[in-house]
């Protein structure tokens, strides 16, 4: 995370390849399901075998015997609609909620969040030198309407997707935050609206960063844990 | 600190039968501490080939036969491992091969080999024992001779010859980086032991055998699974973690002139992943495009220049990985291609702005507004599996049925939960349970938005967090 600080998202996970490095974000999204982007994973049919998501913790490489990480075992993977770019992880058992691990909301299907309303990115990412991918950083950034967004981006923002202003100062996702959450406070808790998908460049000054926005896929998330 | 199970070879989940009831194996051991005390057990015994290992009653039950013996059968076991002496499982030599017990029975020539009990035609003073090995007319090596085990022949003319089996060095070689590499050398180049890849010891390591199933992380044998430059192991030395294993390479040494040619990826050697250009599959160990940023915009490094990173990837020693320039590659089994990155303080990142090839069918047909009134016939998902039946029960147990909705015919794509995201289909794959179909919106481009404005809603058991940042601040101090 690009122009962030360390901070508290107890339900940003991190997904970890079979040697245990941080690869991709994620977010819990109820105690056996994580929504990650789809472009983290080489296949939607390959075994999982050795991968696990990491929660609990604040710290990228955590001591071992830490007491507050859970590691869990992913135990399969079903990929989202075609537009989606979007990937649901079912667990091999539950993640136990506290204090440090918490399920983020859904938002309504095909919520749009309101330009302005108030974000967080979170994630193990690069910094850019802003700060240290040792530890989660956080940061805020606003809402802008798609129409807006458009404006800079030359009409290449589609409805399932969604964007955040683009500050003076560098802010945003970077390498290694990609499949994290875009969190919005709204009513009073706070709401899954936005996937972090890998994208051309990171914080790049005064340009919207792009999202995919959950809301168009929250009937799929709901079916998927429903059925599975 | 060798394991004893480095003189073994584990087949898991696997039962040795004997179908001939007039032998019978030794009796169960019942709480044997682990494995490696059931094969200090069976090691010394002569007549001790192979033992079982139950792994929940922790027993252990010692074999004199191996699946090479006569009337032998092998068969899937819940919870059985069983474990073989080495000696008479490897079809290559170690040394001289005066430790082979294999049953290799012919000679280099193609003759058969006497048996040794017998003095005709050839007449010898070799009588077998357990010490000696020598069993039926077997190759063997009872006398260290250097051109490896030998046998008496049924030729008269020709009193004995080499069997010519190679050494387990010579047995198998490596192409490119030897990532396919499944032999049986498992001594490092400087002659040190192997450690088990499946212990944790001398040395703690990442590499467990069921998390890397497709490496061929078996016993303690070279292997290479993390993109090295040769295949390699952790060794039973506590002050040496890992060394390269010499193994020979199967492609000749390459000139200069060549190199440059099969850097360039003119050569795909055997087994070597398709090459794709403008995307990429899997993990992309076979694009050769020419992407040269990592996702957020950073210009790679060049392979070649070890500045502003250090590195071991140089295109000389990675030949068949085609690092050429600063292209993103994928030299050793990430997750994605990638790159050392021009920027001191970014060592490597992901090259995930260059699109995954689709792993998509093309769509066979189209439906309106979200589906839900679609009556073709197309029964393929969007990956080209099968549908499932709507009135079938396998390998998934519908929800909607027939009789709940009779627009479910046959195995035909439908939409009856009105997804918004198309018509869908139960797959006869066990492992998918549902997919959207090999179909396509009719006229797209004329949808009206999909999205409604914001209105009130409520949650409850979500979302919440405790601000109160003053344990995580100390502990992050």
């Amino acid at each position: 995370v690009v122009g962030g600080q360390p901070g508290n998202s107890p339900w940003t996970v991190s997904l970890r390849n079979r040697k245990g490095e941080h690869f991709c974000g994620g977010s819990l999204v109820k105690e056996k399901w994580v929504l990650t982007a789809r472009q983290c994973f080489s296949s939607c049919h390959e075994p999982l075998t050795g991968y696990e998501v990491w929660s609990g913790t604040l710290f990228q490489n955590p001591q071992p015997g830490e007491p507050d990480l859970q590691r869990v075992p992913i135990a399969k993977m079903v990929c989202g609609p075609s537009s989606s770019q979007l990937v649901l992880l079912k667990l091999a058992r539950s993640v136990t909620l506290n204090q440090r691990v918490a399920l983020i909301c859904l938002p309504p299907e095909r919520y749009v969040v309101p330009p302005r309303t108030k974000c967080e990115i979170a994630g193990w990412g690069e910094g850019k030198g802003s700060s240290g991918a040792s530890v989660l950083h956080v940061a805020s950034m606003n809402v802008i309407s798609n129409q807006e967004c458009n404006v800079k981006h030359r009409g290449r923002v589609h409805e399932n997707e969604m964007c955040t202003e683009g500050l003076l100062v560098p802010t945003g996702a970077c390498e290694g935050d990609y499949g994290g959450p875009l969190a919005c406070f709204t009513h009073d808790c706070w709401v899954l609206q936005g996937i972090i998908i890998p994208n051309r460049v990171c914080a790049r000054p005064r340009w919207p960063a792009i999202f995919m926005r959950v809301s168009v896929f929250v009937d799929w998330i709901q079916k998927v844990m429903q059925l599975e | 600190q060798r394991s004893p199970l480095n003189d073994f070879q584990l087949l898991r989940g696997t039962q040795l039968q004997n179908l001939l009831h007039a032998v019978v194996p030794g009796p169960w051991q019942e709480d044997v501490a682990n494995a490696e005390e059931c094969a200090r057990l069976c090691g010394p015994l002569l007549d001790c080939r192979a033992f079982h290992y139950n792994r929940s009653s922790h027993g252990c039950q010692l074999l004199p036969w191996t699946q090479n013996s006569p009337n032998t059968q092998i068969h899937h076991s819940g919870c059985c491992d069983l474990f073989q002496k080495k000696d008479y499982i490897r079809t290559c030599i170690m040394d001289k091969g005066v430790g082979y017990r294999g049953t290799v029975a012919t000679t280099a020539g193609g003759l058969t080999c006497q048996s040794w009990n017998h003095r005709f035609p050839n007449d010898h003073r070799y009588t077998p024992t357990l010490q000696n090995g020598l069993e039926e007319n077997f190759c063997r090596n009872p006398d260290g001779d250097s051109g490896g085990p030998w046998c008496y022949t049924t030729n008269p003319s020709v009193r004995f010859q080499s069997c010519g089996i190679k050494s387990c060095q010579e047995a198998a070689c490596v192409w490119c980086n030897g990532e396919d590499y499944r032999g049986s050398v498992d001594h490092t180049e400087s002659g040190r032991e192997c450690q088990r890849w499946d212990l944790q010891y001398p040395h703690q390591h990442p590499f467990h055998p069921g998390k890397f199933m497709e490496r061929g992380l078996d016993d303690n044998y070279c292997r290479n699974p993390d993109g090295s430059e040769r295949p390699w192991c952790y060794t039973t030395d506590p002050q040496l973690e890992r060394e390269f294993c010499a193994i020979p390479s199967c492609a000749p040494p390459l000139t200069k002139q060549f190199q440059s040619r099969f850097i360039s990826g003119s050569k795909a050697p055997p087994d070597q992943v398709a090459t794709t250009f403008n995307c990429f599959r899997g993990k992309g160990e076979g694009y050769r495009g020419t992407a040269n940023t990592t996702t957020a915009g950073v210009p790679c490094q060049r392979w070649d220049s070890q500045s502003p990173h250090q590195h071991g990837f140089s295109p000389e020693k990675y030949a068949c990985k085609d690092l050429r320039e600063n292209f993103c590659r994928n030299p050793d089994g990430s997750e994605a291609p990638w790159c050392f990155t021009t920027r001191p303080g970014m060592r490597v990142a992901f090259c995930y702005q260059i699109p995954r090839c689709t792993d998509e069918i093309l769509p066979e047909d189209c439906y309106q507004g979200s589906g839900k009134q679609y009556r073709g016939s197309v029964n393929k998902t969007r990956k080209g599996i099968p549908c499932q039946h709507w009135s079938a029960e396998t390998p998934h147990k519908p929800q909607f049925t027939p009789a709940s909705a009779p627009q479910l015919e046959k195995n035909f794509c439908r939409n009856p939960d009105g997804d918004s995201h198309g018509p869908w289909c139960y797959t006869t794959d066990p492992g998918t349970l549902f997919d959207y179909c090999a179909l396509k919106h009719c006229n797209k481009d004329q949808l009206p938005s999909i999205l409604k404005p914001p209105v009130p809603v409520q949650f409850e058991k979500c979302g919440k967090r405790v601000d109160r940042m003053d344990r995580w601040r100390s502990m992050m101090r």
